[in-house]
Parts: structure tokens; C-alpha cells; sequence
């Protein structure tokens, strides 16, 4: 049996929307802990890995290991049935479940929703990504990220991310011209959501497709801050924290011949 | 040139 009630359904509505244009199908690994998903994109440059704890959810239960193949599409699809402040229930009765049934409950409790998505099997390949002591760390406004990605794309495909003492500095160089934005580090005692902080070990240079980066930049709703983890030659690291878990993009850099 | 690496050049699958 496992069931997970999610006082802030909202949130899982959200999450959809955050990896659904990445990846298709994915597995929901369900576990006392709570549920975890990592699935790469079809080409094999992106991966996204995605933890919910148990703690989050009220209540939660899960006798024993579940697996829960899901056509990420379908279930954005039924979740926009869910209001904004709905309270979202999953339920799987065995690991033979051949569906998944959710219901939607809205805050006056008075109106409930009740839904079943067909669940499929999906062979998937699970990377192996050990804990990293990178380079440099960025924490940042998530909004001024999404900014610098979607204004970046206007003049390239590609980013080159600069890290140095005290500065990020973003570069494009496309056709048309040439584009950079560099953001200092700052720091805000009052809004520390506001503050761009950057933790360096060495000075780092990287080149990334912004395709991809405008993708990961639609888990912006799910947190004020992000964090850019980079390190030299190494794929970079994009993390949304939660309150319940977190959202972590990986993306393989550009390199030279 | 600028080649895209993959994933699977710096982590190995499970």
C-alpha cells in the first residue's frame, strides 16, 4: 500500500510543470523516505533527479518499495484538474498496481475529485552521481537566473558562464551580435532571497546549450533562490530547494576540441 | 569547434 497526502498540492502541480518538458516517462521510486524520480532527457545531456520526503506529506505510507511508471504528460494533464489549493492524495494498493488514483480535495472539503492514471512499464537508466565538492557554488535569485537565460537566448543557442572572486558573468555570442551580464556578489541582511552569493575554490569557465538551461528554469515557481553548482570540465548542477525535498537539474558542459 | 558532451562521459550508469 502506499498513499501520500500532500497538504500543498499545489506544489505537485507545479513540479509537473518543471520536469515535464525534459523528460516523457519516468519512474516514481517510492520508499519509507519518501518519493524520488531521476530520469534523463531522450539525448542524454540533461538529467533531472527529484526527492520529496516523507516528512513532507500528512500522512504518509509506504510498506515496502514501490515503482510507479508514469507518462509525465498524462499525469500534468489530471493534475490540472486539481485547484491551486486542492489537497492531492496518491494512492498505489500493490506494486502490481497497474494504476495510480488520485483525488483532489479542495480546502472547504466539499468538493472531491477522484482520478485513476493508467501506469506503465519504463526500463530505465539510473546514473550513478556522487556527491561533488564543486568549484564554485552560486546562490541567486531563481527569477534574475530565468532572466539571464531567456534574455541570453536572443542573441545565441549557447551560454558561457564565467565564475571569478566576486562576479558570474554570463556571455553570448550568436550571429546577430554579442551579449553579457554580470551579476557581484551582494549580500541583503533584510531579503536575503534578494542576495547573490558566491562561494569560489577556483575560478571556473563553462560553456552550456541554453536550451537546455530555459528548461530547468521552469522549476523557478518552486523556489526564490537557485543554486548553480559548476566545477572545471564537469557537467553543471541546477537546484531548486523545497521546503519537502528539492529539484536538481544536470546538464553536460560544451567543450573544445 | 564546440562539441556537447553526454552525461554518460562523466557518470557512470547503475
Amino acid at each position: 500500500m502506499f498513499e501520500a497526502r500532500l497538504i500543498q498540492g499545489g506544489l505537485l502541480k507545479k513540479l509537473l510543470e518543471s520536469v515535464k518538458e525534459l523528460v516523457t516517462d519516468a519512474n516514481f521510486d517510492c520508499s519509507e523516505s519518501g518519493i524520488a524520480l531521476q530520469a534523463m532527457d531522450n539525448s542524454h545531456v540533461a538529467l533531472v533527479s527529484l526527492l520529496l520526503r516523507s516528512e513532507g506529506f500528512d500522512p504518509y505510507r509506504c510498506d515496502r518499495g514501490f515503482s510507479l511508471g508514469v507518462n509525465l504528460n498524462s499525469l500534468n494533464k489530471i493534475l490540472k484538474c486539481a485547484g491551486n489549493d486542492d489537497i492531492i492524495t496518491l494512492r498505489a494498493d500493490d506494486n502490481s498496481a497497474d494504476s495510480l488514483s488520485l483525488s483532489f480535495e479542495n480546502p472547504n472539503n466539499d468538493r472531491i475529485g477522484e482520478y485513476e492514471l493508467k501506469l506503465m512499464d519504463i526500463d530505465q537508466e539510473h546514473l550513478s552521481i556522487p556527491e561533488t565538492d564543486y568549484d564554485a557554488t552560486i546562490i541567486m535569485p531563481s527569477a534574475e537566473f530565468q532572466r539571464i537565460c531567456r534574455d541570453l537566448t536572443v542573441v545565441s543557442e549557447s551560454v558561457t558562464i564565467d565564475v571569478s572572486k566576486d562576479t558570474i558573468k554570463f556571455t553570448a555570442e550568436g550571429e546577430l551580435g554579442s551579449g553579457n551580464i554580470k551579476l557581484k556578489s551582494t549580500s541583503s541582511i533584510d531579503k536575503p532571497e534578494e542576495s547573490v552569493n558566491i562561494e569560489l575554490g577556483q575560478d571556473v569557465s563553462l560553456q552550456f546549450s541554453l536550451k537546455y538551461l530555459m528548461n530547468f528554469t521552469k522549476g523557478t515557481p518552486l523556489s526564490e533562490q537557485v543554486i548553480l553548482c559548476l566545477s572545471e570540465k564537469m557537467p553543471l548542477l541546477v537546484e531548486y530547494k523545497m521546503d519537502i525535498g528539492y529539484i536538481r537539474y544536470y546538464l553536460a558542459p560544451k567543450i573544445g576540441d | 569547434m564546440v562539441g556537447q558532451m553526454l552525461l554518460a562521459e562523466f557518470y557512470s550508469f547503475l
